[in-house]
């Protein structure tokens, strides 16, 4: 483990410790997108069936259970809990996430290192995390006026991928034979996805300024 | 056969 993986780790669980303080502690979800939450429960979903099948380190092995619980977590609070679930903008958040979750699968099928039920599964949730967050980024450019906290989850988010290209350059040139195509290739979709956000947030935090996303 | 990277990370 080395220092960039280490930072993205963490950007990853704060973001999403943000995520869940904002909707336990002021019961309120408003500017988040439940389609990209659901599609995160299913990318954790299908990516960490290996948590039965090999072990790796502890680390890794509560930091996988922890994903797998929070995105559930916040999932249910968003549908289920009755004061959550009237913050949320379901009328904004029309983006439709189905049409994300098959052209994955296909291309998981046709693309993969090898053909058995895991790895499909495995490659799957990678393309599809790629993509996960265009549902947040298009709900947060509708509501205008995004609040601080759910402008900083996307910017953990957000860091938290560009830690991870960091850590794949420093492994590429520390390690021999370190070669994941198809990691790498939705790795950069993704963080290229947050290049625009990643502007704005700049720009409102050096003006300090509420984040606003322009129409 | 190309054996494959492990998964050590998340």
């Amino acid at each position: 483990m080395n220092i960039f993986r280490l930072a993205g780790d963490m950007s990853h669980l704060f973001s999403i410790l943000l995520l869940l303080l904002k909707i336990h502690t002021i019961k309120s979800c408003a500017g988040v997108s439940l389609k990209t939450q659901e599609l995160y429960a299913l990318v954790f979903a299908t990516r960490y069936l290996d948590i039965f099948t090999g072990y790796i380190s502890l680390y890794n092995t509560l930091m996988k259970m922890f994903f797998l619980w929070s995105s559930f977590t916040i999932v249910w609070y968003m549908r289920y809990h009755n004061v959550v679930r009237r913050s949320y903008d379901k009328d904004q958040d029309t983006f439709r996430h189905y049409f994300l979750i098959l052209p994955c699968f296909i291309l998981a099928l046709l693309v993969h290192e090898k053909f058995t039920f895991l790895e499909v599964l495995w490659t799957f949730s990678l393309y599809l995390e790629a993509v996960a967050i265009l549902p947040q980024l298009v709900l947060l450019q509708r509501t205008r006026n995004v609040d601080n906290l759910t402008g900083h989850y996307v910017f953990f988010l957000g860091a938290y991928r560009s830690f991870y290209i960091l850590n794949w350059i420093y492994r590429y040139f520390t390690e021999q034979n370190y070669y994941k195509w198809i990691t790498w290739i939705s790795g950069l979709v993704q963080t290229a996805l947050y290049a625009d956000f990643f502007y704005y947030y700049v720009k409102s935090w050096r003006n300090s300024e509420r984040l606003q996303l322009p129409a | 056969a190309k054996e494959l990277c492990k998964k050590d990370e998340l």
